[in-house]
């Protein structure tokens, strides 16, 4: 549902 | 606090002031040099004339990008990355829109009420083609009221910091753990005032519905623009202001 923020989240300090 | 030492409080302290550093999108010093580049009467018009569809698109990306370093705040914060994905997600959902807010005040003058947007500080008559003169009225009024209490940059990283984790949220799973950093950030910014002899600024907070309210007319404002648009927003709009907004 929330597949963007999942992603942020996921992804390392950018 | 019983379960926090002082060696903690400062550690946390110290962490939040840097994660906001790295991530608050707009130098200060950068902020306040352009002041008195304001637009033009003919730009004004010229964002007055655009449609709403294309005003609601500007601002809906310009949101998305002040968000984006809202989460990276979050991310670099100590202890958020430690809350479950549901917590953070609520977090994030609830409160991302209310940190941009606050942080809107760095980049407000109060002098001639006018706002940073797009190169140049524009005062709430440039926005008139959303659609939407009364939120922005009550924005540009809740800036200028923070902007009374002439916050410093480590007073907007806690204060914020205390925005975003919000144990009264609903839908928090492990509501325990985000009650203790969320006592962790209070200890640390009334440690912070007390040291800068800034307590009174305490009383002066703005109350946690006034913001609420803002993000609640904003999300109002959108369901009508997506009842007369639906396929501008479903095809040009930023996903992550989607996912947030609707």
């Amino acid at each position: 549902k929330h597949r963007i923020l999942h992603k942020l989240l996921q992804n390392g300090n950018s | 606090s019983p379960n926090s030492s002082v060696t903690e409080i400062e550690h946390l302290t110290q962490n939040v002031l840097k994660s906001y550093r790295e991530t608050c999108q707009l130098r200060l010093e950068d902020l306040q040099l352009l002041r008195l580049e304001t637009f033009s009467w003919e730009e004004v018009r010229s964002y007055q004339k655009k449609s709403m569809e294309e005003m609601w698109e500007r601002c809906a990306c310009r949101i998305t990008e002040a968000i984006q370093y809202v989460v990276e705040f979050a991310k670099r914060m100590g202890g958020f990355m430690e809350l479950c994905q549901n917590d953070q997600i609520v977090l994030l959902k609830a409160g991302a829109m209310e940190v941009v807010l606050v942080r809107m005040c760095r980049a407000f003058n109060s002098e001639n009420r006018t706002v940073f947007f797009e190169g140049k500080y524009a005062g709430p008559e440039l926005f008139k083609s959303l659609g939407c003169n009364e939120l922005i009225n009550s924005i540009f009024d809740f800036a200028h009221s923070l902007c009374s209490l002439h916050f410093s940059e480590n007073e907007i990283a806690l204060f914020t910091a205390l925005v975003l984790i919000n144990s009264s949220r609903p839908w928090l799973q492990e509501k325990d753990k985000v009650e203790r950093l969320q006592n962790n950030l209070e200890l640390a910014f009334k440690h912070m005032l007390r040291k800068t002899h800034r307590e009174s600024i305490l009383a002066k907070l703005p109350p946690k519905g006034k913001l609420r309210s803002l993000c609640y007319q904003h999300m109002e404002k959108l369901r009508s623009f997506r009842q007369m648009y639906p396929i501008i927003v479903h095809a040009v709009f930023p996903p992550l202001y989607k996912e947030l907004f609707s």
